[in-house]
């Protein structure tokens, strides 16, 4: 039990570090909150962003915190793998810097899972295999697809 | 298992014409302008999964879930299809694709599909359970969610551990 | 008692509803919830957005709920007029349009009030009187101040 | 009663010189990458208008509102002072300009003057409320704060229109 939980704390804490990394350029790992009971222990995430010293997840700026969750998430991915994630606007707190590596990172993990992101963001939809325009109309929702260059109206069956 | 399509019809914003989005494998992303439908888009996603609570589809009742337009146009029920990709038979179904549907009756009942076929809610949750998908789980970030990750509790942050553990 | 509630709300809802045209085009009212027992009754915000029906605040998307509570916050001022206001990216969830529907409304009211806005889109900052960058050097904050044009490094005193 | 300036030093990520921030009466717009410290500016002014709650400040306890550098360099106070126009003599002190200062001590105390002058955290809240400003008040809005208002529940929405009555 206690060798489960110590495999996947670790697992976890490698993964969230390396996606942090990729998207700030600075260190995560997950701390236990009371190393002597780690059965019952919470969980702590540090980040240590360039050029600061490290700080709980908790005591950071919005844009931060969101890069911060984003690398988490990530790195719990390693244990259950999914085919497919979908994000809604958690670029939206985050600066031009921050999310054009949110998009390389999301480009890159495309390779092998499929990634659905909400943005209102121009630097998100860049480089995606494909740009669904919603827009309301009369009331109602209306789709466009745009896939690498064409147009295509959603067809209304 | 990726999605490959959506089809929604009186769901929310979506209104009485069938509306047939196509996914591509690789990354997708969604835009366009406020109050358009793109979050409603992925709640309709969460519904065909079996999402139960309202509120996690931000609703207050399953009854708002039903599109009223203008004038007063309702629709008679809420309907979402999701067409998932299987052509590696991750899902237990020999068939190259999958279509999960739902449909929100004007009683209030669920009917659920697989592949046309009426099941049962559990058997939704059982079938996708097989790959790692649920309602709501960890691969599917909500509106404004997204910082209250970063902001969890130790305890918190312990349940989530134990839960993928 | 009832006629001081009864003042307060139909100026409050009249005011909010003027900002909230100013910013969507639309229109914007409270109501009582429950108009048998106004002195104990709750208040909703119901908004309608151009070409949509009347909704509630509480069940609208992202950007419409962020334009809904800036309208609300400006209605309230009516009231208790302050001579400034400081808001720190609600502009997040907005598209482009919204938000340069708020920067044109900002711009206005500070003739009056002091304005001053957090935000990470360059679209808030093009008809500001002033323009403040804040950022991190070696672990700590730094300021750039640009007045309309001049830039001027801050003075570490 | 508009802000003409703030004075920053040894509060959040503000390190151990002075940092001056002129503020003009109009628009005025503040900028910068992620966790520069702009949302910081904002607690800075509501720390010195008497903020008591650590939460409010975003900070776990107030002993976390001390700059804390790299190489575990701390400064030994937090202070923060405002500088408030007063040329319409809206607060009742005959002068052209009114600050509001507030340092944290070593010792967990705070420090409150008004001018220069020591008083004590009630004087600050009784001047200021002369002129509607209040540290936790309608007219400052911080960082995810504005869903929270288009979400508030029918009771809450009645508590805050009694409150401005
Ligand atoms: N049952 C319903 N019938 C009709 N419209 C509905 C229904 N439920 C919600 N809506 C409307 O759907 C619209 C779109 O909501 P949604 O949250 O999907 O927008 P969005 O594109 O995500 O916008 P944002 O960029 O602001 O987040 C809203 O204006 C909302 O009022
Ligand atoms: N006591 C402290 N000493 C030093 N740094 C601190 C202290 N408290 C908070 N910080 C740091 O201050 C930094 C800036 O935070 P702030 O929230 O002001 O950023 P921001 O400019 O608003 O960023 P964002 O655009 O992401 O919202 C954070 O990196 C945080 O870790
Ligand atoms: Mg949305
Ligand atoms: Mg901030």
């Amino acid at each position: 039990k206690l060798a489960v939980f110590m495999r996947t704390f670790e697992r976890v804490s490698r993964e969230a570090g390396y996606y942090f990394n990729k998207l700030t350029g600075g260190e995560a790992w997950l701390e236990l909150a009371d190393p002597e009971r780690p059965l019952e222990s919470g969980v702590e995430m540090v980040v240590r962003f360039v050029g600061k010293p490290p700080r709980s997840s908790r005591g950071i700026s919005g844009g931060e915190k969101s890069v911060s969750a984003v690398a988490l998430l990530m790195g719990l991915q390693g244990l259950t793998p999914a085919d497919f994630y979908i994000f809604d606007e958690v670029d939206a707190h985050m600066d031009v810097a921050y999310t054009r590596n949110l998009a390389a990172l999301f480009k890159e993990m495309s390779r092998k899972t499929q990634i659905i992101t909400v943005s209102l963001k121009d630097i998100m939809g860049e480089h995606a295999d494909q740009l669904i325009g919603v827009y309301s109309q009369h009331g109602e929702s209306r789709i466009v697809i745009t896939k690498l260059g064409e147009t295509i109206e959603s067809k209304a069956g | 298992v990726y999605l490959k399509k959506i089809v929604i019809n009186g769901f929310k914003s979506f209104g009485l014409r069938r509306n047939v989005i196509p996914l591509e494998k690789g990354y997708v992303v969604i835009t366009g302008p406020n109050g358009g439908g793109k979050s409603n888009v992925i709640d309709a996603i969460k519904f065909a999964l079996g999402e139960l609570s309202a509120q996690a589809l931000r609703a207050s009742r399953l009854s708002d879930l039903v599109y009223e337009g203008n004038n007063g146009q309702r629709a008679n029920l809420a309907s979402v299809s999701v067409v998932l990709d299987n052509s590696e038979r991750a899902l237990p179904i020999d068939k190259e694709e999958v279509t999960i549907s739902r449909k929100l009756l004007p009683n209030g009942e669920s009917l659920y599909q697989i592949n046309g076929k009426t099941v049962s809610r559990s058997d939704i949750l059982t079938l996708l359970a097989t790959c790692n998908i649920r309602p709501s789980s960890v691969n599917i970030i909500t509106q404004g969610a997204v910082l209250g990750i970063a902001e969890m509790s130790p305890e918190e942050m312990r349940k989530l551990l134990d839960e993928v553990a």
